[in-house]
């Protein structure tokens, strides 16, 4: 799966995410992918894109949680998604996700996911394993 | 605030004995599609342009899995999906099951701004790519000699995978993450 995510320097936010599935599916399978709220949603605070199990993704509602939990309980992004990540079973989600205040995330519960990021003040990250 | 981009290429059990002729094209194709992504932000492109614009990139890609680099199902076929949403308008498109879409997030971007709904699957999404006039090319375009290899491994092993699963070798112990993770998701 690939995705990418963004903000401008007015707030405007929008996610993206692609894929193939998962390897030896059944001819059919939905992953979470297409699924909006699952691996891709962008509303006013964030826009998220997931990657990892689908199946597992769908029953957590990824990204829609991270947003609805910025929205109702003030969480920040990186706490929002961190805990979105966290009470998913390990080896199954990472994601990116950006907010409107230009605020970046990209936290993972696997061994690795290949990422990249950068803001406009400056900060710039390209990596696939925790302790880059 | 300023502006912000973030991309992925996948998360799974990537082992960290990754052999360098692996990592180097990944890691250059992430910085790649970064900068393309920064420099449409500092054109000030709308986020919808820049995100669909970097996801291009990456299905173009061979090495992940999305567009040319997409793993197989079991009957060795390609079905891609793909999802884009506007966080101003909440508008979104998505598509499932594509085989000759040459760029899946694209067609999704049209299901959004052409159709009265959200979602197209299957003979419906290739009809409207058709429709549409988006490129398309043979569904053989889309397989790759090591998506065949990955989907013989996950065969042998009777396993449904994601895209970095290390094969089990009877030789040599695989090298797991139990512990820190489930060994069956790559």
């Amino acid at each position: 799966t690939v995705g990418c995510v963004a903000v401008d320097g007015s707030g405007n936010l929008a996610a993206a995410t692609s894929t193939g599935g998962l390897v030896n599916k059944m001819v059919g399978r939905i992953g979470d992918t297409p699924v909006i709220g699952a691996g891709t949603y962008a509303n006013s605070f964030c826009a998220v894109s997931a990657t990892g199990k689908g199946e597992s993704i769908i029953r957590a509602t990824i990204a829609r949680d991270v947003a609805a939990l910025m929205e109702y309980k003030g969480l920040s992004l990186r706490e929002a998604a961190a805990y979105v990540v966290n009470n998913v079973p390990r080896g199954n989600v990472g994601l990116v996700a950006v907010s409107a205040k230009g605020e970046v995330t990209m936290p993972f519960n696997t061994r690795g996911m290949f990422r990249a990021c950068a803001t406009e003040d400056g900060y710039s990250e390209i990596g696939i394993w925790p302790s880059e | 605030m300023g502006w912000s981009i973030a991309l992925h290429g996948g998360a799974g059990d990537i082992p960290y004995s990754l052999p360098p002729e692996r990592r180097a094209p990944r890691e250059a194709a992430l910085r790649q599609c970064l900068a393309i992504g920064v420099a449409a932000l500092k054109a000030s492109r709308p986020p919808l342009d820049v995100v669909e614009l970097v996801v291009r990139e990456l299905e173009n890609c061979p090495h992940f899995n999305a567009g040319k680099g997409s793993v197989l199902t079991t009957d060795g076929t390609v079905e891609m999906e793909a999802c884009i949403m506007d966080g101003n308008t909440q508008k979104c498109g998505a598509v499932s099951g594509l085989s000759t879409v040459v760029n899946a997030i694209s067609l999704a971007r049209l299901v959004m701004e052409k159709t009265p709904h959200i979602y197209l699957a299957f003979d419906g999404a290739e009809a409207f790519a058709r429709e549409q006039g988006v490129e398309t090319v043979d569904a053989n375009h889309f397989i790759t000699p090591e998506n065949v290899e990955r989907l013989k491994q996950a065969k042998e092993a009777n396993r449904v995978q994601i895209d970095y699963t290390q094969p089990v070798k009877e030789d040599k112990p695989q090298e797991t993450s139990s512990g820190k993770g489930d060994s069956q998701i790559g």
